[in-house]
């Protein structure tokens, strides 16, 4: 079909067809459009350079250049429309794919990725990294959290504090994720929350990244003396496969706060789960 | 009996270690997953403990860990089966539940009996044992609260022979 589009009653979200990438989202109730571009991106783990000998490990993040590499240029995909349910299965590569799903009556977007395990027989350690590019002017600036608490403004190649003179254009910029990330140009606001502590940026305005997942095949030499291989009991494994969601709420950025805290305390005190078959014996105290 | 103390002192180990973070050996992150599992059980004895208290109905509860990547014994296997959804958070919610399950024809009830919409989602073209059939069924859990929904795998109709009415004449 020419229209890859899921939507319900407050979203619409649309893929290219051809590359099957998401290209826009639109906030119904608010009549706002917002063209976002999300892929999938690695880094190429930095082994030390002629400026510094400090390799990317456990401890340190340290990309050997500034652009991430695409894990592909475009998805297979398959969409899946039902009354309880829309989906957008995408499939970039054997150790990474997305569904892109809606469900009735909500009001964000939900990723949920699949990463893992990153293969890293040509030699390269390799930090995966979903961006989401949109054309936002922010100045710099995204804002992180700290422990759900208060939310922090970031600016690229800035602290508050001291001057600062950037040596790590892509790690000095990054910054613990512990639930959400936004970016926002006063008027409109792209937050996404995550359903784990993560990394996060935004090294271009508009944009804006959180690394998902990492295999290194370098000890960075600050104790550890073992590199971040993710291998297994034995040291010999395959490597982990990693799945998480990222829940992206498109609101003005007046009332996007009230958005995501309610989303966020549904996320973090998320209904549990338990199964039985029934029929047990009537039980009461004493 | 249950008790919550082992994995409290796990997450209080893990916590203090950071142990999310990657900084470990891999021989010490392997032992924090076992603390974690070690906690876990007696956790789960705990949980069974409270709800057959609340439900009124001492029941072998069953914890799906796996249910992320689509797995569940329980539910791929039983043609009856409850789901008790437990909400901690302090207003009500609506929950859309993902079970994995074999192909088939599904009917859930709610609390109250009445058979709520459901469907089951499989993956045109995929492999069932990647993507199993997923029931779906939307749940309404009150605020600090739980509620069971019953779910009974419908028996499979058989074609019926059509007898052909003779034509008048």
């Amino acid at each position: 079909s020419r229209v890859l589009v899921i939507q319900n009653e407050h979203i619409r979200a649309s893929f290219n067809p051809d590359t099957g990438l998401l290209v826009e989202i639109e906030n119904l109730d608010q009549n706002l459009l917002l063209p976002v571009r999300q892929a999938f991106f690695w880094y190429n783990a930095s082994t030390g350079d002629n400026v510094s000998s400090q390799a990317s490990g456990a401890y340190i993040f340290r990309p050997n250049q500034q652009e991430p590499l695409p894990v592909r240029h475009w998805a297979e995909t398959r969409l899946v429309k039902t009354s309880l349910v829309q989906e957008v299965h995408q499939n970039f590569s054997a150790w990474c794919s997305q569904v892109v799903r809606l469900y009735p009556g909500q009001r964000h977007l939900e990723l949920e990725w699949t990463v893992g395990p990153i293969p890293v027989g040509d030699g390269w350690g390799k930090e995966v990294i979903s961006r989401f590019d949109t054309t936002l002017e922010t100045d710099g600036r995204f804002y992180t959290d700290s422990n759900g608490r208060e939310i922090l403004e970031r600016r690229r190649d800035y602290r508050p504090t001291w001057n600062f003179s950037q040596t790590e254009p892509v790690a000095g910029n990054y910054y613990p994720v512990n639930s959400r990330i936004y970016i926002t140009d006063g008027n409109m606001q792209l937050t996404v929350l995550t359903d784990r502590s993560q990394g996060g940026s935004s090294l271009s305005d508009g944009s804006l990244e959180l690394m998902v997942h990492r295999r290194l095949l370098r000890d960075d030499g600050r104790g550890l003396g073992e590199p971040l291989q993710e291998a297994g009991p034995n040291g010999q494994g395959p490597g982990l496969w990693v799945r998480g969601r990222h829940l992206v709420l498109l609101d003005t950025a007046r009332a996007a706060a009230a958005g995501h805290r309610l989303l966020a305390e549904k996320e973090i005190l998320a209904p549990q789960i338990v199964l039985a078959l029934g029929g047990g014996a009537p039980y009461r105290l004493g | 009996s249950g008790e919550s103390v082992p994995l409290r002192e796990a997450m209080a180990v893990l916590q203090h270690h950071d142990a999310v973070s990657g900084t470990s050996r891999q021989h010490v992150a392997d032992d924090y997953a076992r603390q974690l599992a070690e906690g876990w059980g007696p956790c789960e004895v705990l949980l069974n403990n409270a709800l057959a208290r609340l439900s009124g109905s001492k029941e072998n509860f069953t914890f799906c860990r796996e249910l992320n990547v689509s797995v569940c014994p329980l539910s791929q296997t039983a043609a009856h089966f409850q789901v008790t959804i437990y909400n901690p958070l302090g207003r009500k919610v609506d929950w859309m539940v993902r079970l994995p399950v074999q192909e088939g024809v599904f009917s859930v009830r709610d609390p109250n009996g009445l058979t709520v919409p459901s469907e089951v989602l499989t993956l045109p073209g995929s492999d069932s044992q990647e993507y199993p059939p997923e029931l779906l069924f939307s749940a309404l859990v009150p605020a600090l609260g739980f509620s069971t929904y019953s779910v009974d795998r419908l028996p499979r109709q058989k074609p019926r022979a059509r007898t052909r009415r003779p034509r008048p004449q």
